[in-house]
């Protein structure tokens, strides 16, 4: 619960957009080179989804530098912050 | 639900609808808190086996077997990554880590649009009859994405990817977020895929209403539905000491009250709060309120809680009073304790009762079920309305279906009003919303969809758009409950879902995936942000003149010049609009008309007439606006019909300026 909380504090969710057509030859899959990219801007960040069809991306809990680095990735299209719906 | 297919006009033998072996190819997927598989409303029996198209399958987890799953609910699945990752791992002793519905909510919605034909429905007696989905041998495909803590976009986007990946043909959304740009916005982006490979997604407009610029779920290539009535109440009747009766709803059916008037006393006098009118939890003091039948004003807190803080304080009836906000919309709700909601009007005049310090005394009784209501529909109050405050050139919400006090099929784990102190297990509840009035709009384009196949997401909205009515059968416009005056396009959208007028629509506004291209083009997005939006590469033209108004949209939103401050000087602006029809009927030649009411408006359609020899024909033809510039926020109406004598294609023409 205490890591939780914490992780609640530190980190946000984001929806991150990566254009495909960047990702470098030596990647022979794209969540290689999703996975790659992350890791490179947050060592411990996991990956809650990888998307394929309905947008190329994955979501992922990052801080506020680590989502900044993230951005400055080549290939990264934008980080969108999760928000929250309701029923109506 | 049971009223809403004979109020949309759904008789069995009609032989436009589709058999059951093509409604049974459709597949509905929702997004929403799961499905409750025990009901009899997914009873699959004389269902065909399951479209050999279908990709999905049933997830097992906690109280739910992948033999859950049978011919009718063909698929569920359950999406929690990004809800845990936010507030920590699910609590299986109060919220079931699978499909399982905890909520109810999801299980009305599939009900609503694919549920299957159940005789003896109904709530304590209320609403009984045969319960049955818009298309009631569709299947179901349930992605529970929301949970008792809401619902997160990347699990909703998880979703949305399953849904399609697993071919649904609609998709059913009834929740909504902030607004944002298209690009920024969850549900706009997986809806342009799904769109993309020929899914109708249908999304709720919203419960924001009746303040103007409410809406939710923007994107032209979503289907957005706002809420009507239908023709049924649940009244329940208000009687004062001084001989008034007041006639409000409830859905109450314990204990009634002792047959003596009661001492009646308003919560705002019996609390020390300054919200206390509200019957906020804590809110009452005892001594004000014991035996006695509390007015608590709607809003703050849920509609049933107020009953539980009145019986709490140790009251023993409620009357819940509209406020301005609400007019004079009844919604009837299963309260735990004797209680009836008032309109607006009604209220106030119980509040003066009150103020006047004669003793006052009241009771409230209850009698069940009223059909053929008139005038019906009425465009709910909290039915989100337009203009479109993100782009208004595009007129939303599209259209209206039924949403208020419907009933559907309901969770086993949760009583009717949804309190923690509700022990009541019901099949079937009556709730309101326009969560409730999107998935009638999904079930009725399954209907459409069976019976035109071919037909893509586009074209199937058009048809239920063009086909929608807006006025009664005297030819007086729907009423909007909120005020009682007349709606505009800006409540109703294109009007109210005629289902069997959709399924042969003469003509139809089609677009396909480059014409919403060209929209995003006209929103000035750049290449990056289309591709967040499209999930691909698309560049915009520069040689070509991109405009918002041109997209082959079956309504027309026409934002004007406004007079300049202080100047008295009337200017004339010219807007012109070029939109395609397609012929999806016989050949026939249509004739267009134009209805407005406000002479400093021209409308000139060229040509003023079509001929179509062939199916899948597609004219063009182009509709110039002329209008007197006007002061900032006015708004203006009119209707374009399409007619052949036979069939009339009608778009709603809202003028803001």
């Amino acid at each position: 619960k205490a890591e939780n909380k914490h992780d609640q504090l530190e980190r946000r969710t984001y929806i991150v957009h990566m254009d495909k057509s960047h990702m470098p030859a030596s990647f022979e899959d794209h969540h290689e080179w999703y996975y790659s990219s992350l890791r490179s801007a947050a060592d411990s960040a996991q990956m809650l989804y990888t998307y394929n069809s309905v947008i190329h991306g994955f979501s992922t809990r990052l801080t506020d530098e680590e989502a900044t680095s993230l951005e400055n990735q080549p290939g990264t299209l934008s980080l969108v912050p999760e928000t929250r719906y309701e029923l109506h | 639900t049971t009223r809403t297919p004979a109020f949309l006009g759904l008789g069995i033998n009609d032989k436009l609808l589709p058999t059951s072996t093509s409604q049974g190819d459709v597949i509905i997927g929702l997004i929403d808190t799961g499905v409750w598989p025990e009901l009899k409303s997914f009873d699959d029996m004389g269902l065909d086996p399951v479209p050999s198209s279908w990709k999905g399958e049933c997830e097992e987890g906690t109280n739910f077997k992948s033999s859950n799953c049978n011919r009718k609910l063909i698929g569920a699945r359950f999406f929690c990554k990004g809800y845990e990752a936010i507030l920590g791992p699910i609590d299986e002793s109060t919220e079931s880590k699978s499909p399982r519905d905890d909520d109810g909510h999801g299980t009305h919605t599939a009900t609503t649009a694919a549920g299957s034909a159940t005789t003896s429905a109904n709530l304590f007696g209320y609403a009984s009859g045969t319960a049955r989905g818009m298309a009631p041998h569709a299947r179901i495909a349930a992605y529970k994405a929301c949970w008792l803590g809401g619902c997160f976009t990347s699990d909703i986007l998880a979703a949305m990817e399953k849904a399609i990946d697993e071919r649904v043909d609609i998709l059913s959304m009834s929740i909504g977020g902030s607004i944002s740009e298209y690009y920024r916005d969850t549900v706009a982006v997986g809806a342009f895929t799904a769109m993309k490979k020929g899914i109708l997604v249908s999304c709720s407009a919203g419960n924001a209403g009746p303040d103007s610029g409410s809406l939710s779920n923007l994107a032209p290539w979503i289907t957005t539905v706002g809420a009507g009535t239908i023709d049924r109440d649940f009244p329940a009747y208000v009687i004062l000491g001084d001989g008034r009766n007041f006639t409000g709803a409830s859905l109450y059916s314990g204990k009634p009250l002792p047959s003596k008037l009661l001492s009646l006393t308003y919560a705002g006098k019996a609390s020390n709060m300054t919200s206390g009118s509200f019957c906020m939890t804590g809110s009452l003091n005892s001594e004000d309120v014991k035996g006695k039948i509390v007015v608590c004003d709607r809003g703050g807190n849920s509609r049933v809680q107020k009953g539980l803080v009145v019986r709490k304080a140790g009251g023993v009836g409620m009357i819940l009073a509209n406020t301005e906000a609400y007019g004079e919309e009844l919604v009837a709700d299963a309260h735990l304790i004797p209680a009836a909601s008032l309109g607006l009007k009604g209220a106030e005049d119980i509040k003066k009762y009150i103020s006047s310090g004669r003793k006052p005394t009241a009771t409230i009784g209850f009698s069940g079920t009223e059909l053929g209501v008139q005038p019906s529909p009425v465009v709910a109050s909290f039915s989100s309305r337009g203009p479109n405050p993100l782009t208004p050139e595009i007129l939303k919400p599209d259209l209206i279906a039924p949403g208020v006090n419907i009933l559907a099929g309901w969770t086993g784990k949760v009583g009717p009003t949804g309190l923690d102190g509700d022990t009541r297990h019901v099949s079937f509840n009556i709730i309101s919303g326009t969560s409730m009035s999107c998935p009638h709009l999904s079930g009725l384009a399954a209907l459409v969809k069976a019976s035109h196949p071919e037909w893509s997401p586009a074209a199937i909205k058009s048809a239920l758009m063009t086909t929608a009515y807006t006025a009664y059968k005297n030819g007086k416009t729907i009423i909007d409950v909120a005020t009682g005056l007349p709606s505009t396009p800006f409540d109703y959208g294109a009007g109210h879902v005629d289902p069997i007028a959709a399924l042969d629509p003469g003509l139809v506004y089609d677009a396909t995936v480059k014409d919403y291209v060209d929209f995003l083009c006209a929103l000035n997005y750049s290449s990056d942000q289309i591709k967040h939006t499209t999930a691909e590469e698309y560049s915009c033209s520069s040689s070509k003149t991109y405009k918002l108004g041109d997209l082959n949209y079956p309504s027309f939103a026409v934002t004007l010049e406004t007079t300049p401050e202080n100047q008295d000087r009337k200017a004339m602006s010219t807007m012109k609009y070029t939109r395609t029809l397609t012929n999806v009927g016989r050949p026939a030649t249509y004739k267009a008309s134009v209805s407005t009411h406000t002479a400093s408006l021209k409308v000139i359609v060229e040509p003023e007439s079509l001929s179509f020899n062939t199916i899948n024909e597609k004219k063009s033809f182009t509709v110039t606006v002329s209008a007197d510039s006007m002061p900032s926020g006015t708004s203006s109406f009119a209707h374009l019909t399409w007619s052949d004598g036979k069939h009339t294609v009608t778009s709603p023409i809202a003028f803001t300026w």
